[in-house]
């Protein structure tokens, strides 16, 4: 902060300011300015244009995989986050390119868990594979598998119970589950999801390293971006564990949903 | 932890015996990312680390013996002070012989419903009875009469209902003729900055006149909490909040912005999914938890 004078400095704590109320956090926010002070900006609009740059090379945006064949897209998160409406969101999506999907209401823990993943199946007019509360979701993730191969069906999206990424027993369910699709589908057929809640602060970050850890999370969708938060973490997601951000969700509508940009999500920080 | 972040910061210290401006320096810029990693509001940041820096270069402090006890000593009162000494929290008991109303408000997905049971549980000897207001989001009266049929906690409902406010005008005169005393009422969650949905709720608080407006928010929650809180205040003034999901790492920060920016109590906090999850918010354990 030295080499600028007193008017840029000012003006530095307030880009400082606004990347931290971004939930940017502090780490990524200083590295940031840090390399903006190197490049020596001369002026207010070419600092918010080297910061937008320098993110622009940072965040990742990803498409859903491509195959043919089956394809197992696993939605997995913190309780609450979105993983449940985000899930139909993407069913209706592919079903508007003409792809066959199944629901699989793997959510066998929380109460009306699989209610409200029904309700939206009777939406779509798409099946939905369930057992009932209490089940093992491996078994009604078993069940969903043969059903797909069976009626040759393009995807089948998985909702899973919410859990904090803190509870390592939670966290091994998750990868039983996983492992019960990777018995009958080969693992580049396999999409893990990641759901974040662009509300949700600095603990998103300790969110994507822990389901990183126990999964091969390919990328996030993040929910709740019609909300009044800028969700700055999915830019250390992004950089420090190469998760792309896919989708956003825009609100609780079956078609609230777009495809994750990163030019409209750095406009949007500033 | 944060005393051994300052240790390294107050070592050097130790040998020259006074804490200087540079010494401070360093420990505050510690303070900022402590609690910045903990979800703090930048601006209570900014004004925690100008309080704590003005006592620590009091005179008191520069004769101390043992300058990093002292500065943290600084840094954990002042943290109560902010975080409030004594536990706020709702009544023991809620009187038997007219009915309380408690309505539960926030953001998508913050635990209201999972909260509004805990609650009935909570006050099982008042009496309760959680209305089911919430006609928008799809098995939402399922949930609560699932969770309602295992704990035996009396739900009402009207299926049939799409206005939330006749729904709880219902449930309210159901409840006075059934004689319960603590009547929950869950509300769908809603964005701040939905004008309609707000007005929704600002439109049942004037009509129904709540004993409690309850903001529940979840401890997850980044920088814009506090602009969220103001926008519930604006459209019913809040008697306080329930912080759910403090059973995850996140540090709750949120706690010390919301006491600190809206003045809001912070009567219970959420710490798991389960029944029983429903603990008394105490300020001395969030200002430990926060420090890290
Ligand atoms: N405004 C808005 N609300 C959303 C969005 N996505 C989900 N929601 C709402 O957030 C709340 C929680 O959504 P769910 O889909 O049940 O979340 P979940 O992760 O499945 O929750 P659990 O299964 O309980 O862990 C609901 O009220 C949804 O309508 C979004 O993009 N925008
Ligand atoms: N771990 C944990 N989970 C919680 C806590 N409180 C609620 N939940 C979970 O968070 C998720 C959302 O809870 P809900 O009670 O459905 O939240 P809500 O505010 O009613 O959601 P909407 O009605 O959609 O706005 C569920 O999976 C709950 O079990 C808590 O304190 N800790
Ligand atoms: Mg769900
Ligand atoms: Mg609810």
């Amino acid at each position: 902060i030295r080499k600028f004078n007193k008017m840029d400095r000012l003006f530095l704590e307030e880009m400082e300011q606004t990347l931290i109320q971004a939930d940017v956090g502090l780490i990524t926010t200083e590295e940031i300015l840090e390399k903006i002070q190197r490049k020596n900006p001369k002026s207010r609009d070419e600092t918010k244009e080297l910061i937008s740059e320098i993110m622009a090379g940072i965040i990742q945006e990803g498409e859903l995989c491509q195959k043919n064949g089956l394809g197992v897209i696993l939605f997995c998160g913190v309780n609450g986050v979105g993983k449940t409406t985000s899930l139909a969101k993407i069913a209706h999506y592919l079903k508007k390119k003409g792809k066959k999907c199944k629901l699989v209401a793997a959510d066998t823990y929380r109460a009306a868990g699989i209610e409200q993943l029904e309700v939206w199946a009777e939406k779509l007019k798409i099946p939905v594979i369930k057992q009932f509360q209490g089940s093992d979701p491996g078994a009604v993730v078993f069940d969903a598998i043969n059903s797909g191969l069976s009626d040759r069906d393009d995807y089948l999206l998985v909702d899973t119970a919410g859990r904090m990424h803190t509870r390592e027993d939670l966290m091994r369910e998750i990868v039983k589950v996983y492992n019960v699709v990777l018995k009958k589908i080969p693992e580049d057929h396999i999409e893990v999801l990641v759901v974040l809640d662009a509300t949700t602060g600095q603990n998103g970050f300790n969110q994507a390293v822990e389901f990183k850890k126990y999964l091969p999370v390919q990328g996030a969708f993040l929910a709740k971006y019609d909300s009044s938060f800028k969700a700055g973490i999915i830019i250390r997601i992004s950089k420090e564990l190469n998760i792309p951000i896919k989708f956003v969700g825009t609100g609780e509508k079956i078609e609230d949903m777009d495809t994750f940009r990163k030019k409209d999500y750095i406009t949007n920080i500033f | 932890i944060l005393r051994d972040k300052f240790e390294d910061v107050f070592r050097f210290i130790k040998g020259t015996g006074k804490i200087r401006q540079e010494n401070i320096e360093q420990a505050l810029k510690k303070i900022k990312m402590a609690f910045l990693e903990a979800d703090v509001n930048y601006r209570v940041v900014r004004h925690f680390i100008d309080e704590v820096k003005k006592k620590a270069l009091g005179e008191s402090v520069l004769k101390s013996v043992s300058p990093s006890q002292q500065f943290i000593k600084i840094v954990y009162d002042e943290m109560v002070k902010l975080l409030g000494t004594q536990t706020v929290s709702l009544p023991e008991t809620f009187p038997v012989n007219k009915q309380t109303i408690i309505m539960l408000v926030g953001l998508n997905g913050s635990g209201k419903t999972t909260t509004a049971i805990k609650l009935a549980r909570k006050y099982n000897k008042s009496n309760p009875v959680v209305i089911a207001a919430d006609p928008y989001r799809p098995a939402a009266v399922d949930q609560l009469l699932i969770m309602g049929k295992k704990y035996s906690i009396p739900v009402f409902y009207d299926k049939k209902e799409t206005f939330p406010l006749r729904i709880i005008q219902k449930g309210i005169k159901d409840s006075k003729e059934k004689k319960y005393n603590l009547i929950i009422i869950d509300t769908a969650g809603r964005m701040e900055m939905n004008k309609e949905l707000m007005n929704e709720i600002k439109e049942i608080a004037q009509k129904i006149k709540p004993d409690y407006r309850i903001f529940v928010a979840d401890a997850l929650t980044g920088q814009n909490l506090i602009n969220v809180a103001k926008e519930f205040q604006l459209s019913t003034p809040l008697n306080g909040a329930i912080l759910t999901k403090f059973d995850s790492d996140a540090r709750g920060g949120a706690a010390l912005s919301l006491k600190y920016l809206t003045k809001t109590d912070i009567f219970y906090i959420g710490t798991g999914e389960k029944l029983n999850d429903l603990d008394k918010f105490s300020p001395s354990g969030i200002a430990k938890r926060i420090l890290g």
